[in-house]
């Protein structure tokens, strides 16, 4: 990845999947694909939230936050230790 | 842990807590550093298969393999895209790409939690007994999340993917970030979706305390857990050449002590550095400073590095001062030089010396450990407190629970300190913080998982809630370090946790996943945010009117606005809070009491009783709050208490002003 990329966590509505996709992976996967052709999910998410993790640059985080069936792009936070 | 179960009350209760057959399906999952799993905490003797509900895995990597699990420690992940595509590649000679815990702290937390019973353990004899966790018979899955850089919301959000997935039931995380609204918060959002699976999700309150708005993870369907201390101190005694002798803790044990007066000198007059009083890396000069004690203050760097610096520097001894920031509070330390740390006020006494004598002295007396220490517990000053900065009519922390000087399992990857220059290694280990007070509750929890199977997570919290007690056994106020005076609802949220009295509440609040739906609804979230919470789309109803104030929570938070005041035209408003409680005991008659927070405030419940006739039955009231208008700075407090002789269901009441 570059230094202009960072990591986002995508949220999407699983329920407006499109049709022609058997898969909800295969939906997340082209939406991923639609901004950036070498980006790369760092993970799919199933049960804590519907969606995935990938970097990316500011410009196809702003792009991808257009989709339809995106809810939202949140940016990589940091927790630490209590 | 070798003092809480005791504390607690774990030790009579023995009777009252479901056989190890029933505690031994009960799944705890810690998300924190990963773990040590040759720690005796994590012996497995005596416990049967797996439960068959259990679809994890021990995973393998650095210094790890499936083998160092077993039936006790069922699960291991670990998690670290997320890290390593921001912080670079995780370097295998410094931290473990496995689930093997190379720092200490999620070892603590998870044998904190439900480490098995571990006779002789101490950290260098102090605290010595036979440690435990809160749920000894539960099961342990870890999954590591944080690594030395930190710990990444992508990954958190992966662990509690995989743990919700794997069919754990309690899940603790001793971690927090912010205050990001609850559909901007990876831990909010990922424990939404266990709440709904029927997993309590514990979280830290944060170390931000004593100062007002800073607690982390205040979301209604987590419970948060702040600190309070238990009854048992490390005194070490600083005598100084006037005679005088004050007060200190210290967990230093080594070869040597001091056993005569030495040159005492203050930090600041031993460096040329500006802030050369906090005992920073390379600050003291060591020929003003060697073979001396050497008082530091405390701040910036972490406190047993100053021990280091001082050491390094040839220095003979420490002096750790606090100062406003942390006031009185005394956390013992196990430094790599005899040290003790003193209190604020302490301090100051013990500067007044050294300035006023020219040949100013000192020698450090340990006395190792001491238990019944009164008042005993007191909230912890670092421990964080409300009021909600998210939303202020949610009452948080909602329980504190021991989380100062905690004794428990620990890495044989570093020493006590952590540090990179101590060599020691210790099986136990003796720390502090909100991370320590989370996992009492999760084990707890899991207690109570394993007496009532089918209680929701909102259920057993309202247990834990409604049971705390905000009184000492003599009648006085639970206190607060921060302060020397009572504790507040801000401070300590329902009280102090009162495992044995949970088991048996009477009455509890229940709370399923549409009810915060209803309340994220009530804050005017869009459907898209309430959709990135539920996983699902969910409008909420145009006809119906939703208030915050109806939430079914165990705690009361009432918040008067100028505004409210000035619109009802009377010099006065009126705020309505609707309950409803679910009978978990016999048919009973439950009588209201309430203990009104101040003249100011009319309190009034309807109806005043609430007759059960069979389990499982729910009764709703009204509470309705009256007040004038009074400073933004206000705050007063009280408990609305329903009784049927036997049990006592307690809730705080938090007014306050804006």
């Amino acid at each position: 990845s570059t230094s202009e990329e960072s990591t986002f966590i995508i949220h999407m509505a699983k329920s407006q999947m499109p049709d022609s996709f058997d898969d909800h992976t295969h939906w997340y996967s082209s939406s991923l694909k639609s901004v950036s052709e070498s980006a790369e999910m760092l993970y799919v998410y199933n049960n804590a939230v519907h969606g995935y993790a990938a970097r990316l640059t500011k410009k196809e985080a702003e792009s991808i936050q257009k989709q339809r069936g995106i809810l939202s792009v949140m940016p990589e936070m940091k927790y630490e230790l209590h | 842990t070798t003092r809480t179960p005791l504390f607690l009350g774990l030790d009579r209760s023995a009777d009252f807590f479901p056989e190890s057959n029933a505690m031994g399906d009960v799944i705890v999952g810690v998300l924190d550093t990963g773990v040590w799993p040759e720690s005796k905490s994590f012996d497995d003797s005596g416990f049967g298969p797996i439960p068959a509900s259990w679809k994890g895995e021990c995973e393998s990597g650095t210094n790890f393999s499936s083998k160092n699990c077993n039936r006790k420690l069922i699960g291991a992940r670990y998690f670290a895209k997320g890290y390593e595509s921001t912080m670079g590649l995780i370097d295998e000679t410094k931290e473990s790409k496995s689930p093997r815990d190379d720092d200490g702290h999620g070892t603590h937390t998870s044998t904190t939690a439900a480490g098995s019973v571990v006779q002789g353990a101490s950290l260098f004899g102090f605290a010595s007994g036979s440690a435990r966790g809160m749920a000894t018979h539960a099961r342990v899955a870890v999954y590591k999340v944080c690594w030395i850089g930190g710990c990444f919301s992508s990954d958190i959000l992966a662990a509690l993917d995989k743990a919700i997935d794997d069919n754990v039931n309690v899940l603790s995380l001793s971690l927090g970030g912010g205050n990001s609204d609850y559909y901007r918060d990876s831990v909010a959002i990922g424990a939404f979706a266990a709440m709904e699976k029927g997993i309590l999700v514990s979280c830290s309150a944060g170390n931000s305390g004593p100062s007002p708005y800073s607690l982390s993870n205040v979301a209604p369907w987590i419970t948060t857990v702040g600190a309070g201390t238990l009854d048992r101190d490390f005194p070490a005694y600083l005598s100084l050449g006037n005679g005088k002798n004050f007060s200190g803790v210290s967990l230093y044990k080594g070869a040597m002590s001091l056993s005569k007066m030495l040159p005492f000198v203050y930090a600041g007059n031993a460096s040329n550095s500006t802030n050369g009083n906090l005992c920073m890396m390379g600050t003291l000069i060591p020929e003003q400073v060697k073979g001396k004690i050497v008082l530091c203050d405390r701040g910036l760097n972490p406190r047993v590095q100053k021990g280091s610096v001082v050491k390094a520097a040839g220095g003979a001894g420490m002096v750790l001062a606090n100062t406003a920031a942390n006031g009185d509070e005394l956390v013992a330390d196990a430094h790599l030089l005899p040290a003790t740390t003193v209190g604020q006020t302490t301090g100051e006494a013990i500067k007044k010396y050294l300035t006023s004598d020219p040949n100013p002295t000192a020698t450090i007396l340990f006395e190792g450990t001491k238990v019944g220490i009164k008042p005993s517990p007191v909230v912890a000053s670092f421990s964080s407190r409300g009021p909600n900065s998210i939303t202020q009519e949610i009452l948080k922390p909602d329980i504190i629970a021991p989380g100062v000087n905690i004794i428990a399992g620990w890495t044989g990857a570093v020493g006590p300190t952590g540090l990179a220059e101590d060599n020691r290694r210790v099986g136990f280990n003796i720390i502090s913080g909100t991370s320590m007070s989370c996992p009492h509750v999760s084990g707890l929890a899991a207690l109570l998982k394993g007496a009532h199977p089918d209680w929701s997570p909102a259920a057993i919290r309202s247990a834990l809630m409604t049971t705390a007690y905000t009184v000492y056994k003599n009648g006085g106020a639970l206190q607060d370090v921060a302060t020397g005076k009572p504790s507040t609802p801000f401070d300590h949220g329902a009280g102090h946790v009162d495992p044995v009295a949970a088991l048996n509440p009477g009455l509890v609040y229940d709370l399923k996943a549409e009810d915060y739906l209803n309340f994220l609804c009530a804050l005017n979230y869009t459907s898209t945010q309430i959709n990135s919470i539920a996983r699902r789309p969910f409008s909420c109803d145009t006809s119906k009117k939703f208030s915050v104030t109806d939430l079914n929570y165990p705690s009361f938070a009432v918040v008067f606005s100028e505004q409210m005041i000035a619109d009802s035209g009377s010099g006065s408003s009126s705020i309505k809070h609707i309950r409803t409680v679910t009978n978990v005991g016999p048919a009973g008659l439950y009588k209201v009491n309430v203990i009104s927070p101040s003249n100011l405030v009319k309190v009034t419940v309807e109806p005043e009783t609430l007759a059960f006739t069979r389990t499982n039955e729910q009764k709703s009231y009204t509470v309705t709050f009256t007040a004038p208008s009074m400073p933004s700075t206000k705050n007063v407090n009280g408990r609305i208490e329903w009784s049927d002789g036997k049990h006592v269901v307690s809730s705080p009441v938090a007014i306050s002003w804006t």
